[in-house]
């Protein structure tokens, strides 16, 4: 049997959100260290993945390793009748074909309980290389968003430049052209707000070519964190990291534009 | 022109 009580909703909520326009479905693995999952959407070019370590759960058991085939679009619906509060209690029972989730109010007075219908999902697992990247971007989740935005009025896709110097988003199309550049600063905590600077760590200058569509999917784990950390070498897939708190990530893997 | 590359090409199916 799996039992995780989660202490806010809202953290299962965001990642839900962040994941469900992407893949319509996927297997929930869990077994004694976690709950993970890993889809990719269906033309092969990204990748959604997340980990909510078991010890971000209070308590958390689970006796023998699990996998919970879910339809995003139903546990959406579900997480919305969750106040973002609430702790909510997932349960699954030995051969049952039902997960369920509980609601429980912050004062306890108000309980609901939620079954949503597993299904059977064979789902194509991708061993992702453990590599070391050539560069490495940590920005600020909210500007990444706006520049994804912003740069989606010019053109379909952005070329991303990583320098010493700083990261450069570049787009171009019919209409003309755009560019936000980000210099490299130290964290500067504003006032206690905590505005995240940007920093670049690199081996190489990288340059990589990506579809805005994409990543202004990924745009929607920015609520999980204050950060983004950009992964990226020349010529292969990059790796979106959004932190949940210490308790685990939602990593998305996005594959570049090649030039023909 | 840019061709979008597919993660197959870069990720193993074990």
């Amino acid at each position: 049997m799996l039992e995780a009580r989660l202490p806010q909703a809202s953290i299962l909520k965001k990642i839900v959100e962040s994941v469900k326009d992407l893949v319509s479905q996927a297997n929930f693995d869990c077994s004694d260290s976690g709950i993970s999952f890993q889809a990719m959407d269906e033309s092969n070019i990204a990748l959604s993945s997340f980990l909510l370590r078991a010890d971000g759960f209070d308590p958390y058991r689970c006796d023998r390793n699990l996998s919970l085939g879910i339809k995003f679009a139903s546990l959406s619906k579900i997480l919305k009748c969750a106040g973002n509060d609430d702790v909510v209690i997932i349960r699954y029972m030995d051969d049952a074909d039902i997960l369920s989730l509980v609601f429980e109010s912050p004062n306890n007075e108000r309980i609901s309980e939620f079954d949503i219908k597993l299904l059977d999902i064979d789902s194509e697992y991708l061993s992702i290389p453990d590599q070391e990247f050539e560069c490495k971007v940590k920005m600020s989740s909210s500007e990444f968003s706006r520049i994804c935005r912003d740069l989606m009025t010019i053109g379909a896709s952005v070329v991303i430049d990583a320098t010493k110097e700083g990261v450069k988003f570049s787009a171009t199309g019919d209409d003309g052209s755009g560019s936000v550049l980000l210099k490299q600063s130290g964290s500067i905590d504003n006032e206690g707000r905590g505005v995240v600077g940007t920093s670049v760590e690199m081996v190489e200058p990288v340059s990589l070519e990506l579809s805005l569509k994409y990543l202004n999917n990924f745009t929607k784990a920015a609520p999980l964190s204050d950060s983004v950390a950009i992964n990226m070498s020349n010529g292969i897939p990059v790796m979106f990291q959004f932190d949940v708190g210490d308790i685990g990530y939602i990593r998305y893997f996005l594959a570049p534009q090649i030039k023909d | 022109m840019s061709k979008q590359a597919t993660l197959s090409s870069f990720f193993a199916k074990p």
